[in-house]
């Protein structure tokens, strides 16, 4: 038996919109620690982790762990007839193929179940390690939204340079170049406008604008986003969800011909 | 530009 009721019902809206078009199927997998979910693209080029820590629900029941393949599309599109404000709850039976969604108003006055077919999917897990990361940026998530759609509309990829002057973003297209540069600023009135640099060590990467665009769909689920680079490992796009956990995209470096 | 490796080459199976 499985029940989990998040009152912030919208959190697990935005999780899908942010992911549905760069992972077609996956599974969901539900233990003690929570609901997380890893898969990677079509293309295996990248790779989303998601975890919505169990104390993050309002109830959390998961006797035992179990995995729950879905298409994501398919899920999206039952989550999308829930309210911003509504409390989503998923249920699912033992040894059930389908899934139950519950919506209720906040009032209580209106609740619907969707009720959505599971599929079997073959999935790998792949094992991350931890990894010492030469730069950590951390800025605004609409700022690196933005930088990242201005720039996919000159050239396909993206220099992203850390040195101590601040972070560099560059492309190059047919039409000509651009370069986008942030400095550190951590004297702001909020903490989330803030941009810091935390760099042990200069780097300078190349990476795909298609993949990190669509990363920045998760921009509604955090004001920051964590940007984790080292020479020659995957870069980690990382937003944290408030009190529940985070949705971290994985991207390698484009290496040059 | 540039060779887009798989994120298979990085993480292995566990």
């Amino acid at each position: 038996m499985l029940e989990l009721r998040l009152v912030q019902g919208s959190l697990l809206k935005k999780v899908l919109e942010s992911i549905k078009d760069l992972v077609n199927d996956a599974n969901f997998d539900c233990s003690a620690t929570g609901f997380s979910l890893q898969a990677m693209d079509s293309s295996h080029v990248a790779l989303v982790a998601l975890l919505l820590r169990s104390e993050g629900f309002e109830h959390y029941r998961c006797d035992r762990n179990i995995s729950m393949g879905m298409n994501l599309g398919n899920m999206a599109k039952m989550l999308k007839c829930a309210g911003n404000d509504d409390i989503i709850t998923l249920k699912a039976d033992d040894g059930s193929d389908t899934v139950t969604f519950m919506f209720e108003s906040p009032t209580q006055d209106k609740i619907a179940d969707f009720e959505m077919r599971l599929m079997d999917i073959d999935s790998e897990h792949l094992g991350i390690p931890e990894a010492e990361y030469h730069a950590i940026l951390i800025m605004p998530s609409a700022e690196f939204a933005r930088i990242c759609k201005d720039l996919s509309s000159i050239g396909d990829t993206v220099v992203i340079s850390v040195t101590k002057e601040g972070v560099k973003f560059s492309t190059r297209g047919d039409i000509g170049t651009a370069n986008v540069v942030c400095r550190q600023n951590t004297t702001v009135d909020k903490p989330e406008e803030a941009t810091v640099i935390e760099m042990p060590e200069p780097v300078s990467l190349t990476f795909a604008l298609r993949y990190l665009n669509s990363f920045t769909k998760a921009t509604p689920l955090s004001n920051t986003v964590t940007i984790s680079l080292s020479s020659e490992i995957p870069v980690v796009v990382e937003y944290k969800i408030a009190e529940m956990g985070y949705i971290r995209f994985y991207l390698a470096p484009k290496i040059e011909e | 530009r540039g060779v887009q490796p798989s994120i298979t080459n990085f993480y292995r199976s566990s």
